[in-house]
């Protein structure tokens, strides 16, 4: 079983990874990729590890392919279903559109909301259906992760939906703490987070 | 100095704590925390011992109070700056509510876009106003942090803009590497990571 917090790494690694191919690269050292990921060389080496990657070649570092290859074989899953998002609104909008125009792996198969003016249409190339399809329309998509940008009072109601539905991944952005069965995996969004990380270090930065 | 990834982690205890505050709890074990920020009791407990938190009293753990008055001093800076957030589109218009709402240190004290329809306009109890001020405003507001939500296209531009106005954090949402002088912090957020990490275990908890 991997950590939680090593799958993020991957994840960020991965995007790294792909960043230095697009230029061209095709090897790097394991203290590059600590820095391009804000990590430890330790702790990159202790990474790749887990997921079976020997030691670079020290003229040359590890090969980015032989990594990418790696990484893909633990996140990338062919059995991993599709995605729901909840809630069209603005940050629902921006994030259909953003993860359309990455093609993220899984990717957004079907939204949801409760605004005649909403459902019916296509949103940033996705369909928006009521809730009363939610059920049909999560087996019929093979749908297993669920993305909830209503209004916090909503979240848990919407919640409950989406897992009776058979949805075992929630991605939350409203500010609530959703309760779900131990078979059901929740992780909680909040970019007031990110923000005070940014001020206090844009505070150290400054005294520089 | 404190490592990135413990700052990281503070901002998370301390979202965990003021809502068990908000629930009347007044004390805590390091496991019940690690559970709630999905992490190892070891690490919050190597985390508490940074910011010189002693080992809680083994019959109640520690005082609630008492590690958000700890991680407050560490986390809060009376001369943390306000923020600036470019790019009023979806994104943009989703954060600016939502940081408003939450009512975060710091807050947003002003907004920038180049849409005619939106200069001049009061979006989510924020002004918007025209790059041109950017310079002005960043002064006059005491503004030391960015937050980018414009597309990428434009986001190096942008970046530059906030950087000779005198910013030293960067949030950036664009997906882009953004090229900054070393006295200036940068963190870029992808949700498609988060998206990744759910998957991952989504297809791991649907096996138990
Ligand atoms: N975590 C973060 O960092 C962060 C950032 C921004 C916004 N948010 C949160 O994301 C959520 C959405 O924010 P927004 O600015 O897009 O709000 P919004 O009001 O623009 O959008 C909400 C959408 O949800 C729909 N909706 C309401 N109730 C519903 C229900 N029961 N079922 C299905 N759809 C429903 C509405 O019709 C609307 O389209 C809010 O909870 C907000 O607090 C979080
Ligand atoms: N990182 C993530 O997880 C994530 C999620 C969603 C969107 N995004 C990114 O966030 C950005 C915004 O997305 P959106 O859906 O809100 O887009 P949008 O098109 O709705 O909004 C863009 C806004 O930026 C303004 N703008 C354009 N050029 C500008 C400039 N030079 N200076 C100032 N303002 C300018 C536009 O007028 C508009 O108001 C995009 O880069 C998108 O890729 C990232």
């Amino acid at each position: 079983k991997i950590p939680a917090r090593t799958i993020e790494r991957l994840a960020i690694y991965r995007r790294q990874l792909l960043e230095l191919k697009s230029n061209r690269l095709s090897h790097i050292y394991s203290h590059q990729l600590a820095e391009l990921a804000n990590n430890t060389p330790a702790q990159v080496r202790r990474d790749l590890m887990i997921i079976g990657c020997s030691g670079g070649n020290p003229k040359q570092g590890y090969g980015i392919d032989y990594l990418l290859n790696s990484i893909n074989s633990i996140l990338d899953n062919d059995k991993a279903g599709q995605i729901a998002l909840v809630g069209v609104g603005d940050l629902g909008k921006a994030i259909l559109s953003y993860s359309n125009y990455q093609r993220s792996t899984p990717s957004v198969a079907a939204a949801f909301d409760i605004d005649e003016e909403k459902i019916g249409k296509v949103i940033a190339s996705c369909k928006c259906y009521p809730l009363s399809e939610m059920k049909t329309k999560v087996k019929e998509l093979g749908i297993t992760l669920g993305i909830i940008t209503v209004p916090s009072v909503y979240a848990q109601k919407v919640t409950d939906k989406l897992v009776s539905a058979g949805v075992t991944g929630i991605l939350n952005f409203a500010p609530a703490t959703l309760r779900v069965p131990n078979n059901v995996f929740v992780e909680r969004i909040d970019i007031t987070m990110e923000i005070e990380k940014v001020a206090y270090f844009a505070n150290e930065y400054s005294r520089l």
